[in-house]
């Protein structure tokens, strides 16, 4: 049975950076 | 039976196994907002951020896909993405949601509420982004 990490469940929104 | 598209990740569908950044295993369809927050806690390099639904729209490419804009972080930058209408996204208090949430529990069987605007959903960023 796969076992799948927690975050993989998660989007991954990484607001760009402005400065 | 149903069958999951091959876009849509495996690990959505009712009864896969999740590990916490605890070691504790988990199935999906019971995962609490506290267990992504505990896990990010113990991650050295991720950290959860806030993500408001601020808009939904029907894609451009196909009527399988929906756009969901986000405003995220305290900084409140807009990120948006394309996504299967099923496609669950979790949401702080509530649990699963997504656009068609009678899609995501016929293809999933994955227990699942209808994604609004002003949800706040859980999501991702590096703890040292600066």
């Amino acid at each position: 049975v796969p076992v799948f990490p927690w975050h993989s469940l998660v989007p991954f929104l990484a607001p760009t950076q402005s400065d | 039976s149903t069958v999951a598209p091959p876009s849509l990740p495996p690990y959505f569908i009712k009864g896969s196994i999740i590990q916490l950044a605890d070691g504790e295993l988990k199935r999906v369809e019971d995962l609490k907002t506290e267990d992504f927050i505990q896990s990010a806690e113990i991650s050295s390099e991720l950290k959860i951020d806030s993500s408001t639904v601020e808009r939904i729209e029907g894609s451009h490419t196909s009527p399988n896909f929906a756009v969901v804009q986000f405003s995220v972080g305290e900084h409140r930058a807009q990120v948006s993405v394309e996504v299967l209408v099923e496609y669950p996204f979790f949401v702080f208090g509530q649990g699963w949601s997504s656009c068609c949430p009678d899609r995501t529990t016929q293809l999933l069987e994955l227990p699942c509420t209808k994604l609004s605007v002003g949800d706040v959903c859980i999501s991702l960023t590096l703890k040292n982004l600066r």
